[in-house]
């Protein structure tokens, strides 16, 4: 999280706002929520208290206006810039403007005005922009259901005016994990057209072959239809496809978009109703099957077919000498197999048929 | 890449989009600078921007970079004025 210069904030834990006008995208009772609802947000971690004006001059003046509107720092119409807030202090400090140029919504159909207020009134409590990308402060809109702090936020919030002394039981969001964290695991790996894909609580890293730097993004930044929480994932690249599965379902993506149909319950591959997770999932190229890990025992799936093979489910750890444990996570590169379970990962040899090498499970993250 | 080459349309509109954004999110100075000068706080402020949205540090305009700069934000200065 970041302050403003000087750690500017409201002397007074009691700060006053006024709504000057609306958005005729929304009725004026769903704006009024919208920004009563963002201010909760703040007030739920730390002991400030919103009082509404009719008339005067308030702390946090709230307006709506589009392009050039009055503070010389204009507005660009759809999209783009969707609003910005002035840090506290006299005068035009913690006022607050939305683009009316933008279409505000209560839902994820445009720019949620719940969301965008929530972070804006950040900003005219004293908040400056987060790098976390989980984080409300951060700079880029995303929406998101639940309640929208990550505990970086609060930390920083709390940290300019202390703790809420009669604290709501809220659920923050957990924050951005830690690539380099040497206890790291994965959720899921996969392939998506020539990159690597790998999932972890809300976020997925992307790796490109010719970037250092893996880049860290919200799923639902990327994938707004697809959960917060991915359990496995491969990629048929014959069909062009990579399938997320989360608990029972799973959803096939093109690229960014979801194909149509999906989700799906995840026993239409043939799995019997009693597995409702899988752990890990990896397509073998050079033999076109699909193998599905679930606790110690793993499946085949034979995709030319779209049916699982006979004699499956079979024991891992007989199967794979050396890997005597359940699997997080696997991804297959030309002939090797590699499984991924908590902070470790096996280099397993299809040919030779054991366990070559023990890295770390972040090495591919480049730590 | 050197700026002060003549670039191709769709590179140009990148460019001054970049110009604009890095203005008024990264303090990218206003108005005429020296063309070597004009290049390096570019670049520095291209920097500035990949490290705080934790993107390779290359300090070119490069396709994550720009992918990002396109996408729907807070007008709020990313960084302390």
């Amino acid at each position: 999280y970041n302050h403003f210069p000087r750690h500017l904030k409201w002397q007074s834990n009691t700060v006053t706002f006024r709504i000057l006008n609306y958005t005729p995208d929304l009725k004026k009772a769903d704006v009024d929520r919208a920004v009563r609802s963002a201010l909760n947000v703040w007030a739920d971690v730390t002991p400030l208290v919103f009082k509404k004006l009719y008339h005067g001059n308030a702390d946090i003046m709230i307006s709506f206006g589009s392009k050039e509107h009055g503070d010389y720092n204009p507005f660009d119409g759809p999209d783009g810039l969707l609003a910005h807030a002035y840090p506290p202090g006299q005068g035009i400090g913690g006022d607050t403007h939305f683009d009316e140029d933008e279409h505000w919504t209560k839902d994820s159909s445009a720019y949620n005005l719940f969301i965008v207020a929530a972070h804006e009134l950040g900003h005219a409590l004293g908040m400056s922009h987060s790098s976390d990308a989980g984080a409300l402060m951060y700079p880029v809109y995303s929406y998101a259901t639940g309640f929208p702090l990550a505990e970086d936020d609060i930390e920083g919030i709390q940290a300019l005016y202390g703790e809420n002394p009669n604290p709501r039981k809220v659920k923050p969001k957990p924050d951005a994990p830690n690539k380099c964290d040497p206890m790291l695991s994965f959720d899921a790996v996969t392939e998506l057209r020539g990159e690597t894909i790998i999932f972890k609580d809300r976020f997925y890293w992307r790796i490109h072959p010719q970037i250092v730097e893996p880049e860290q993004t919200l799923i639902k930044s990327t994938w707004p239809s697809i959960p917060n929480k991915v359990d496995a994932a491969y990629e048929n690249p014959e069909k062009d496809l990579v399938i997320i599965f989360s608990g029972i379902r799973m959803w096939a993506l093109n690229g960014y978009n979801l194909v149509d149909g999906y989700p799906k319950y995840i026993h239409k591959l043939g799995l019997p109703k009693s597995i409702r997770k899988i752990d890990a999932a990896v397509y073998i190229r050079d033999t076109g099957k699909t193998l599905f890990f679930t606790d110690e025992e793993y499946w085949s799936y034979d995709e030319a077919t779209g049916t699982m093979d006979s004699g499956y489910p079979r024991s891992i750890e007989t199967d794979f000498p050396g890997m005597d444990d359940e699997v997080d996570a696997a991804a297959y590169h030309y002939g090797y197999l590699y499984f991924f379970h908590e902070h470790m990962q096996y280099e397993y040899s299809y040919s030779s048929r054991k366990v070559l090498r023990i890295l770390r499970t972040n090495s591919i993250l480049n730590c | 890449a050197s700026f002060s080459v003549p670039l191709p349309p769709d590179n140009t509109d990148n460019y001054l989009l970049a110009e604009k954004y890095l203005r008024r999110f990264y303090g990218l100075p206003a108005g005429l600078q020296g063309r070597q000068g004009s290049a390096d706080a570019f670049q520095t402020s291209i920097k500035e921007m990949q490290k705080f949205f934790k993107l390779e540090v290359t300090g070119s305009l490069d396709d994550n970079t720009l992918e990002l700069m396109k996408q729907a934000r807070c007008g709020v200065p990313d960084i302390g004025e």
